[in-house]
């Protein structure tokens, strides 16, 4: 573990409370792509059905067990309980898209053609664009809140940080996995449109809207 | 080159 890896869960963890605090305390969905939230959710189910054969630290446990609890619990409130202030007519992005190509490509470039790893590698190559329904529901709206943009920064940070962290441990320990990498990087370079927006508007307290 | 399952990072 390092700093960086632990800023980025930290990260990580703040975009995922601060959706589900938006969404609890604003009672509304209002500008969150739902189809994004259940790609996340699914990113989180794949990747950490680990958690029942292999143990590796108390912290490693509970980050998986609050990531898939909240991630899920999203995903509820968007579809069930607040559903009615779901925007489904902007939330058009054909995700079969994306499901597909990221399926296919996990049983063809994967570390070990074993059920437990090619979900791994789903869920890796699954997440690197997730986010892409909510970026394009933004850019249909034109607009977005201004705590949607804070979701969105500390949720693009994340994966930032870990790609510094792979640094890190490729000098530090060796250790590097292309796969996480390649994919870290896909996922961080589609959000840099938006961390320019964030930065040059809503760090100046203006409202993110498109086009700039 | 890490041996497929041992993925300890989230």
């Amino acid at each position: 573990m390092n700093i960086f890896r632990l800023a980025g869960d930290v990260s990580h963890l703040v975009a995922i409370i601060i959706l589900l605090l938006k969404i609890w305390k604003t009672r509304s969905c209002a500008g969150i792509s739902g189809k994004s939230q259940i790609l996340f959710a699914s990113v989180f189910v794949t990747r950490y059905l680990d958690l029942f054969t292999i143990f590796i630290s108390l912290y490693n446990s509970s980050m998986k067990i609050i990531y898939i609890s909240c991630s899920i619990a999203t995903v509820y409130l968007v579809y069930f309980k607040f559903k009615a202030t779901y925007d489904g007519n902007h939330d058009t992005f054909r995700v079969e898209f994306l499901v597909v190509p990221v399926g296919g490509l996990s049983f063809l470039v994967n570390h070990d053609f074993s059920p437990m790893e090619i979900l791994w590698t789903f869920s890796i190559y699954l997440e690197s664009v997730a986010i892409l329904p909510q970026l394009f529901m933004i850019s249909k709206t034109g607009e977005a809140e201004t705590i949607t943009t804070h979701y969105l920064f500390f949720l693009g940070l994340y994966r930032g940080l870990y790609l510094i962290n792979w640094i890190w441990r490729y000098y530090f320990e060796g250790f590097f996995d292309l796969i996480a990498i390649v994919a870290g990087l896909v996922q961080t370079v589609l959000y840099c449109d938006f961390f320019y927006l964030y930065v040059t508007k809503v760090l100046k307290g203006k409202k993110l809207s498109l086009p700039a | 080159k890490p041996k497929g399952n041992n993925h300890d990072e989230l």
